[in-house]
């Protein structure tokens, strides 16, 4: 089953990777957290990947992307610096680099906020797959709907069942076809709920 | 269907960024195999990703694992400085990382082989997650025999639909549970095949 599938390979292939300590060279998420506000100077008020899962599955390279143009009232993102990143040997690629990325959030009137976030890859790959339909013949009749709601529910649950993981990491949902949802907007609320 | 969709993924998440040229910064696999041989003084015979596919799944974050231990007869793999690196903002992760892998092969009595290899990454993951079955239990029951042939039938099909890939990758595949067979010399025969 394939959303299924997606959400183990996301959790065991790159989840598991960047949040736990791995007890030698890397510190873990939270811990790389400390040392990326202790360098540049910045309050992190929620330690947490936030992971965002958008409607149409379409992610695009910058979360700013998601702002709403000309509505400089509302709160927009900015990229930031990435985190440091984790290097190790995988499967025969030598030095494989994960990073994680940081963006503030700003809002007229108020400091910004900073949050580590991203989109959920293996949905922007699936969005891909699915405007080739030449080249990936056999996925061209999956039930998308379904399959996406198999992988959250799945991730949700697996991100729950791992004590390594589950305070550490915030599925977001952003619908990105309602025009009045803004991304910055929703992020802040959740980092409100969660401080 | 799992294995169809790990190929897709494997295929438009990452195949599709290292070895194609994206007409920007990135020129291209081939062209990178080029550069990195000028500036290392080395010669790559074949210029293709090397993609291993092991019958047991396992895939040892170095290739020079899978050398036979006390057989300095026998030719035998060993890691270089990798290949350069290819950045780019990916679904909300800015500068995510893609890096490919040289290898030299060993062999008495004559000069060293060079080549670009590594894991089918996909494999690697789902063997791991196949071994913990507590977290992941909706894969438990999967059929894992179907799922690897599925996975290399589309993998094989797919590339050979690319005409930007079709000849810049090699799927091989290597029976790890035979004690006779040396990952190194089956390398090395594919290479005199299509030099
Ligand atoms: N050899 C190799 N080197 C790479 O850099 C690489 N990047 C991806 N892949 C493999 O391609 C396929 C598609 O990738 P996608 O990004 O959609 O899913 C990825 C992605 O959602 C997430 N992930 C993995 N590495 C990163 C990363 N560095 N940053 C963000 N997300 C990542 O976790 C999923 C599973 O990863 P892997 O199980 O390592 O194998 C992937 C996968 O089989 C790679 N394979």
């Amino acid at each position: 089953n394939y959303g299924v599938g997606m959400a183990c390979s996301y959790f065991e292939g790159y989840l598991v990777h960047v949040i736990p300590s791995d007890g030698a060279k890397f510190v873990g998420f939270e811990e790389n957290m400390d040392k990326y506000a202790a360098k540049q100077g910045i309050v992190f008020p929620v330690k947490r990947l936030f992971i965002i899962i958008s409607k149409s599955m379409y992610c695009p390279p910058d979360l700013k992307h998601f702002n709403k143009a000309n509505r400089e009232d509302l709160p927009y993102l900015e990229a930031c610096q990435s985190l440091e990143e984790i290097e190790k040997d995988v499967a025969g690629v030598k030095n494989r680099t994960y990073r994680n990325s940081a963006y503030k959030i700003y809002r007229s009137g108020k400091p910004p906020v900073y949050l580590s976030a991203e989109c959920a890859t293996p949905l922007h790959t699936l969005h891909r797959v699915l405007q080739k339909t030449a080249l990936y013949e056999d996925l061209a009749k999956v039930n998308v709907p379904e399959v996406v709601s198999d992988f959250c529910r799945t991730l949700a649950s697996v991100i729950a069942k791992s004590p390594e993981c589950r305070d550490k990491c915030e599925l977001v949902y952003y619908d990105d076809t309602d025009p009045k949802a803004n991304l910055a907007s929703i992020l802040l609320n959740k980092i409100r709920d969660l401080e």
